[in-house]
């Protein structure tokens, strides 16, 4: 529980998550990356969306970070992102690489996006490549598992203990705006990103 | 690794949503730390698609600071959800100093104090251990000026004018004994202040690490 300062410019909406503002979509599920929990959660927006990131400052970034970038620098815009836990897909290579680019190929093509609309996100295991059959074979199940937002926030988690999501209203121009957020994070963590 | 995602209905232009988002991230998911590790993927990605229809906020919008401050309050809470789930930990721990002659060196000293080892283990320990927060105050390369130096675990003061001050340890102990510790600093230096945000260090810290892979 986080304790918020409700003003008459901020609400915090009960249950809130990423799911909360208008148009964005999320969900997740197990795939087989792990043994059991949930692995796998993906965001939608109905439209492009203007998006912006920051990222690690350790040098060794993993690959999904690298094609997340290149999606960035084209137009500046998402509308989808694809999440796996249980494989970093970090230090794995060309090989990584590849499968970082094969998971946006994949993801964009099931929403027919282009694919620089699309983001792809690992956590988990440093040094392992991602089993990319499981992960073709889930991104299959999405349309399964629409507005989960809890399920979401449990996909992506790793040794977290709970899942973390927020959302709160403001009114900007007298209209209702909302900003939704999730995350993961318990171990591995010190971050310097820019 | 942390990884967070953020998405709202404004309709934000592009340059101004990526500046705020690099400023939030500095006082917010960059003042975290669990151990010190820093991550090969930590991320954070921020989705605005306009759908509220609002005027499109930028710098210059009269209403751009109120858009700002509530990605910050999305940021600072998704930051201290992670910081209360570090791997093992039973507190959250927020260290805030104040009075640092730039922001910088509040931002540096916060966080160091707030990743001491030693400081996270007297936390769960419950134990008033000033000795290990000046300790690390010491080695963070910034200049302070130890006579002008006070210390508070939530309102008990422990240092003042750089002397430790008698408490009562019962106090100590039963404010150590929540769950949310807040450590204030106020180095009276300059005009400066900054938050860290971390948790105490468990023997399950180990335990979840030495099988992480296995």
């Amino acid at each position: 529980e986080v304790d918020l300062l409700e003003t008459e410019d901020y609400k915090v909406i009960s249950d809130g998550s990423v799911i909360s503002p208008q148009g964005i979509q999320a969900g997740g599920f197990h795939c087989g990356i792990k043994r059991k929990r949930p692995d796998l959660g993906w965001i939608y927006s109905e439209v492009p969306a203007e998006a912006a990131g920051v990222y690690t400052t350790n040098q060794f970034q993993a690959a999904p970070l690298k094609v997340t970038q290149e999606s960035l620098d084209v137009e500046q815009k998402l509308q989808s992102i694809l999440v796996n836990s249980g494989v970093a897909n970090s230090c794995t290579g060309e090989e990584g690489l590849q499968n970082a680019y094969n998971m946006r190929a994949f993801f964009a093509q099931h929403f027919s996006l282009p694919e620089h609309y699309t983001a792809v996100v690992s956590t988990g295991l440093i040094g392992t490549q991602i089993p990319m059959e499981k992960v073709k074979q889930g991104i299959n199940q999405i349309p399964f598992h629409v507005q989960e937002a809890e399920q979401f926030g449990r996909s992506i988690l790793t040794t977290d203990t709970f899942i973390k999501h927020i959302a709160i209203e403001l009114n900007i121009d007298g209209q209702k705006v909302i900003i939704g957020g999730a995350a993961k994070g318990s171990g591995m963590v010190h971050p310097n990103m820019a | 690794t942390m990884l967070s995602f953020i998405t709202t209905d404004a309709k934000v232009d592009q340059d101004d949503l990526s500046a705020a988002l690099r400023e939030i991230t500095q006082s917010t998911f960059n003042m975290i730390t669990v151990d010190g590790d820093t991550s090969t993927n930590d991320m954070v990605l921020a989705m605005a698609n306009g759908m509220a229809e609002n005027k499109t906020l930028t710098k210059d919008h009269p209403e751009w600071d109120v858009f700002k401050q509530g990605l910050n309050i999305i940021c600072e809470s998704l930051s201290k959800m992670i910081a209360r789930d570090g791997e093992g930990a039973t507190k959250l721990i927020e260290v805030e100093v104040q009075g640092a002659s730039t922001h910088e060196a509040a931002q540096k000293i916060s966080k160091t104090i707030v990743g001491s080892n030693l400081v996270k283990s007297a936390v769960f320990g419950n134990d008033a251990n000033w000795g290990r927060i000046v300790n690390a105050l010491g080695y963070t390369g910034e200049p302070i000026q130890l006579e002008k130096l006070n210390v508070y675990l939530g309102s008990i003061t422990v240092i003042e004018n750089g002397s430790p001050v008698l408490f009562n340890e019962e106090d100590a102990i039963t404010y150590l004994n929540q769950e949310n510790i807040q450590i204030f600093v106020d180095l009276k230096q300059g005009e400066s202040q900054a938050t860290a945000w971390g948790c105490d260090l468990t023997y399950d810290y180990v335990k979840i690490n030495a099988a992480y892979r296995t």
